[in-house]
């Protein structure tokens, strides 16, 4: 097995706490982001139809053709879709490019189907957020590394407080009229 | 003379006319994203354009609200990024982008890219409050998002990030303190605003940094072509670089552009707040600027002027305001006491070309 995010952040946020583990039989969504193709591609669309000079300026690609260009391989699909069948993933949803699948699982499904994570419930901010994250590194089977970037919902917390400041008022500099 | 900035501040510092607004007649439309799970209330976005939007034609509803909208409290974020992205962008169709409901094993920014990958129609600019620090992301997440940028810049989307508002940032590794910089503000796909203030914060003046505007150098993105010139050229003029130890010089530097981060009046659960400041403000202020180029450029043909930096730096800040004064804020040590980088002429790495002048930018982006 491999760890796809070995350098993600999984200390506790500020303003988070633990609420305990989470029940075995609850439900939870995982999205999983699949292997994209011909990113060499994308990269040079990027800059055809973003440089004035370039005789492609502004001559944008459709969501269509994006999917068409970034779309995982069937092989990868079809992989990553008997892996997570085989685990008991259901509701799959995929987007128009294919290249993310978002599936419910059970907390005991999805702790089985990613090694080593560990799902907790967590609160925090103002609006009390809750969150099911997991503190413990996750694991995906070798034959899935060319298939899976990363899993989301694990680790990422959302912000839970705003980095607008109400400052207080400016003294008057100079005389004001 | 004013009392803290209001939509009429902005549009007289930056040129706006009461014609300068949204025709109406276009498919043109802007959209506004915050991940705070915050409310967005109609109510306050009407009562804000009542008390100060009558100088200039403008919508006072949203045309469409994308996630749950609950009876929960508004959040000054929510209402901020709204009634400023209908200020600057006025008579304009504008989108909110909320991701309160959200399951809770959900990943709200992910599930926005998703959005992005789902949808056919989609507003042409979109301004985003969002910024995790660097190191704290996955290398694999920070490339995959990266990917998702760039297929919104094949898509003609404008996607503006609000650069942050902790100034350099500061973090200390193997015990030595270096600057910390953000993303996705980071991503080279990407236009990032910074923040300014009045010099004299009661009257329309010039702009000076706003010592919290986001800014530096990225340690994951290698610097991209096209600000290759711009970013030699203040590294080797700018007379206050921090030691060379807090950065990493050959990164992705960022913000690109800036407008006024500092003393905002907003109406949120049916009040009127002042002084509200943070790059959160700035951003879509200048989404709403781009939006009414976008407008002009359709009504007279022409595409949407989809990921900006490219011709941006082309144009050599042509059309903006330049800030030459001040800097923002960093790490609290004896070595830099406080200070990140200044602002000088041209680019720089607190407040970008600088703040936008409506009609001279419009000139310089209207073509082709």
């Amino acid at each position: 097995s491999y760890s796809p995010e070995p350098d993600q952040q999984r200390t506790l946020p500020p303003g988070w706490v633990s609420l305990g583990r989470a029940d075995p039989e609850e439900e939870l969504s995982l999205t999983f982001a699949l292997r994209q193709q011909n990113l060499e591609r994308l990269l040079e669309l990027v800059q055809t139809v973003s440089d004035p000079g370039s005789p492609r300026y502004g001559k944008y690609l459709t969501l269509e053709e994006v999917a068409e260009l970034v779309r995982p391989s069937s092989l990868t699909l079809h992989t990553v879709q008997k892996w997570l069948l085989a685990a008991g993933a259901r509701s799959c949803h995929s987007v128009t490019t294919q290249d993310f699948l978002t599936c419910w699982l059970s907390v005991r499904q999805a702790e089985l189907l990613l090694s080593g994570a560990e799902f907790h419930r967590y609160v925090g901010g103002p609006s009390k957020t809750r969150v099911l994250r997991s503190p413990h590194p996750y694991r995906l089977p070798k034959a899935l590394a060319p298939h899976v970037d990363f899993v989301g919902g694990l680790h990422r917390f959302p912000p839970i407080s705003s980095s607008l400041k109400q400052r207080p008022k400016p003294q008057a500099v100079g005389p004001v009229g | 003379l004013h009392l803290g900035v209001t939509p009429f501040v902005i549009r007289k510092r930056y040129n706006l006319t009461a014609q300068d607004v949204g025709s109406g007649t276009t498919n043109n439309s802007q959209a506004c994203a915050q991940f705070l799970e915050q409310y967005f209330h109609d109510s306050d976005l009407a009562k804000f354009m009542r008390i100060f939007g009558q100088s200039f034609p403008h919508q006072a509803s949203v045309a469409r609200v994308v996630g749950k909208q609950g009876r929960g409290h508004a959040g000054i974020e929510a209402s901020l990024d709204v009634e400023y992205l209908m200020s600057a962008g006025a008579n304009i169709s504008t989108w909110v982008y909320s991701s309160s409901g959200r399951h809770e094993s959900q990943e709200p920014f992910l599930q926005w890219l998703l959005l992005l990958s789902n949808q056919s129609v989609l507003p042409h600019v979109h301004t985003i409050s969002y910024g995790d620090d660097e190191d704290s992301l996955s290398s694999t997440y920070i490339q995959r998002v990266n990917t998702e940028l760039m297929k919104a810049a094949t898509r003609g989307l404008t996607l503006l990030f609000a650069s942050g508002d902790s100034g350099a940032g500061c973090w200390s590794v193997s015990g030595s303190h270096q600057f910390r910089p953000s993303f996705p503000a980071s991503s080279p796909y990407v236009t990032t605003v910074g923040g300014t203030s009045f010099q004299n914060p009661f009257r329309i003046t010039n702009e000076v940094v706003d010592y919290i505007s986001g800014g530096g150098f990225s340690n994951v993105f290698p610097r991209p072509s096209y600000q290759e010139k711009a970013v030699t050229q203040f590294l080797s003029s700018s007379p206050h670089l921090p030691p060379s130890s807090y950065f990493n010089a050959s990164g992705r530097a960022y913000p690109d552009l800036a407008a006024l981060s500092d003393g905002y009046w907003v109406v949120s659960n049916g009040m009127p707040i002042p002084w509200v400041s943070g790059t959160s403000a700035s951003t879509p202020v200048f989404g709403g600027i781009l939006s009414l180029i976008n407008e002009h450029r359709i009504l007279s043909g022409r595409p949407p002027l989809g990921f900006l930096n490219p011709r941006l730096y082309q144009q050599r800040g042509a059309g903006l305001f330049d800030v030459t004064r001040g800097c923002h804020a960093s790490c609290l040590n004896e070595e830099v006491q406080g200070e990140g980088f200044c602002s000088g002429p041209g680019w720089d790495p607190v407040t970008g070309w600088g703040t936008p002048n409506f009609p001279a930018l419009l000139k310089t982006l209207i073509n082709p």
